[in-house]
């Protein structure tokens, strides 16, 4: 949007283009647009980049999360259980926090709770060895949640710092595999009360409108803590996470952005908003 | 749903022979909503609405039908226009062995569909050979020999230490030498910006030439579907697609959005992780799926 430009009904147009492009959303979108237009007459803009400027505000705001970081210092062993739907980027995300709580001198097991899909558990363990972390695993075929009361007391043994459960991928809509993730989140808080202490749900950026029912339905069954952006790196926005962040209130901790160990960030409200524009 | 709002929208119409051009601007608006809500990009939501009214100013309302249900029903069969009407099975080599190769962006499903699909084509009686092209991702030649030996169909690999076009094309070798009729090459996720990767696909293709490039497609995808499917097919041209995870909710507007961007025909969808989870592509079925 150039720096000349009227605010006319083009400019609000092509914003909410800009907006539904970044799979915002249309009616968020044009919610978003509509309360931008009451700010803009309330404040007596004139300046088209001003508007801009201000929206970036108003996006930034609803994704500015409480908590951005993991509470993981009050707990040992800390207990993260990763869920979300197939192929998002659960166990590489694992990997990739594996390497980042082990760069801050933490102890770290992995859980390969996923005893389904094929060479899941392989897959898990090649990740463990880069990240140098401790290894849970059990026969392909077995139960989940065995796999996690497993890892749960093999930590408390070692005195491990930080457990992270992997989960298999399913599809929200189906409700035997949405009830598994209920039976492995109740042994694990069998065991430790109040663990998970976060239970992080796996999104993948190039997602649409479908990534809504992704975290309701998440949520419903095993409380999020928060959320992960996968993918940033390619040219998909994110932009369901302001309407999940809005309806939900679940922040958005981390974003992924390759598929190296070392490509995990912070999410940054910010800088999110800024790429929208790019 | 889409129906329960045109009927709103046409209330105070009744009894009308034709579809004023004022009539049919306050439909479309429903129209473009249910499309954008079920994920279609939204060029191709432009393109299409302008295309529906320009069918649907003028048009007569059956005698049988509401002015709403004549609008959707013109909506509907431009969907179905849209995206069927071509060739929605494999090309078949004259010469064996036919090659297939599947590509798309990571977690799409290739690895699960190129089983899926090699179980469909030994039904069918023809003899398959799974190639493992992933050379990168943790467990990845692991994963299509796991499901190579779930359906009983041989995969070739030479681990992960060697060139995917060098594999591609010790794989075609070794399918002549051992009666496979059909190769599908199993590559890595790779994004469609990632230059080193997709000139690895232009190379793979260059070596073995395959006669199907398929695009495995996420039905999830929201409006990054068009970019996605644009930049592959520029740097390939794309055979057909496959639209996968279609046993969720999702609207699978990404269905139109890529068939509309390329040209090519989405050929099967995937409904679920097992093996035997691969189906026809129905455009009707797609179409009443997409405008919810
Ligand atoms: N470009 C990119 N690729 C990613 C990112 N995160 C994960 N991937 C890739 O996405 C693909 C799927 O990742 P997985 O970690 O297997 O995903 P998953 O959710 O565990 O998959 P399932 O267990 O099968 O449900 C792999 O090719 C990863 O390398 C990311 O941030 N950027
Ligand atoms: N529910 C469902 N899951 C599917 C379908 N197709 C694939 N999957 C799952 O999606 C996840 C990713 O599948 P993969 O075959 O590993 O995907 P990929 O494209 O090969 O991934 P990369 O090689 O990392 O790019 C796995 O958990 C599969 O079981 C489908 O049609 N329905
Ligand atoms: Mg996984
Ligand atoms: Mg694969």
């Amino acid at each position: 949007i150039s720096l000349n430009k009227e605010i006319d009904e083009d400019f609000y147009e092509e914003l909410e283009e800009i907006l539904i492009g970044a799979d915002v959303g249309v009616n968020a979108s044009l919610q978003i647009v509509e309360s931008l237009r009451d700010k803009v007459k309330e404040r007596k803009i004139k300046k088209a980049d001003e508007v801009k400027e201000l929206l970036k505000e108003e996006l930034a705001k609803i994704v500015e999360g409480k908590s951005q970081g993991l509470n993981l210092n009050e707990h040992q062993p800390a207990v993260i259980m990763v869920v979300g739907v197939n192929g998002v980027g659960k166990t590489t995300t694992i990997g990739k926090l594996a390497f980042k709580f082990k760069e801050e001198g933490k102890k770290v097991l992995l859980a390969a709770g996923d005893t389904f899909r094929a060479a899941a558990i392989e897959q898990l363990e090649v990740w463990a060895n880069r990240s140098g972390s401790g290894f849970i695993k059990h026969q392909q075929g077995s139960d989940p949640a065995a796999v996690a009361f497993d890892a749960i007391q093999a930590a408390k043994s070692r005195g491990t710092d930080v457990v992270i459960i992997d989960t298999a991928g399913r599809l929200q809509t189906k409700v035997n595999l949405m009830q598994e993730l209920q039976k492995v989140k109740r042994v694990i808080q069998k065991e430790i009360p109040d663990a998970p202490h976060e239970t992080l749900l796996v999104l993948d950026a190039t997602t649409g409108q479908n990534a809504i029912s992704q975290a309701k339905l998440f949520d419903e069954t095993v409380n999020l803590s928060g959320i992960v952006l996968t993918k940033l790196d390619g040219t998909a926005k994110g932009g369901v996470v302001f309407g999940i962040c809005s309806e939900m209130e679940i922040p958005v901790k981390f974003i992924g952005i390759g598929e190296r160990i070392e490509d995990l960030r912070e999410f940054n409200p910010e800088n999110f908003v800024e790429a929208l524009f790019d | 749903s889409l129906s329960e709002k045109l009927q709103n929208t046409f209330k105070k119409l009744k009894g009308k022979g034709k579809l004023s051009e004022k009539d049919v601007k306050e439909a479309m608006r429903e129209v473009r909503m249910a499309l954008l809500e079920a994920d279609v990009n939204y060029k191709v939501v432009k393109d299409f609405v302008n295309k529906v009214k320009e069918r649907a100013v003028g048009a007569e309302v059956l005698k049988s039908l509401t002015p709403g249900q004549q609008v959707i029903k013109i909506v509907h069969e431009e969907l179905i226009d849209l995206m069927g009407g071509t060739n929605s099975s494999i090309n078949i080599a004259s010469k064996p062995p036919t090659i297939i190769m599947m590509v798309g962006l990571q977690g799409a499903g290739k690895t699960t569909t190129a089983g899926k699909l090699g179980a469909n084509l030994k039904k069918k009686g023809r003899r398959p050979l799974l190639v493992a092209c992933d050379v990168y991702r943790p467990a990845a030649i692991h994963q299509l020999e796991v499901v190579g030996s779930q359906i009983d169909i041989p995969v070739f690999s030479m681990g992960d230490r060697q060139n995917p076009v060098n594999i591609a094309k010790a794989a075609v070798s070794h399918a002549e030498n051992h009666g496979n009729d059909t190769v599908i090459l199993d590559t890595a996720g790779r994004l469609h910006i990632n230059e080193e990767l997709m000139d690895e696909l232009k190379n793979i293709k260059a070596e073995v030439k395959p006669h199907e490039i398929l695009l495995v497609v996420d039905a999830m995808t929201g409006q990054d579907a068009v970019n996605v499917a644009e930049q592959f097919n520029e740097a390939l041209g794309i055979d057909g697609a496959v639209l996968t995870k279609l046993d969720g909710d999702t609207r699978g507007g990404a269905a139109l959005s890529v068939k509309a961007v390329t040209g090519c025909p989405i050929k099967y969808i995937g409904v679920g992780e097992k093996l035997d989870a691969l189906e026809d592509f129905h455009p009707d079925r797609m179409a009443s799926r997409i405008l919810g």
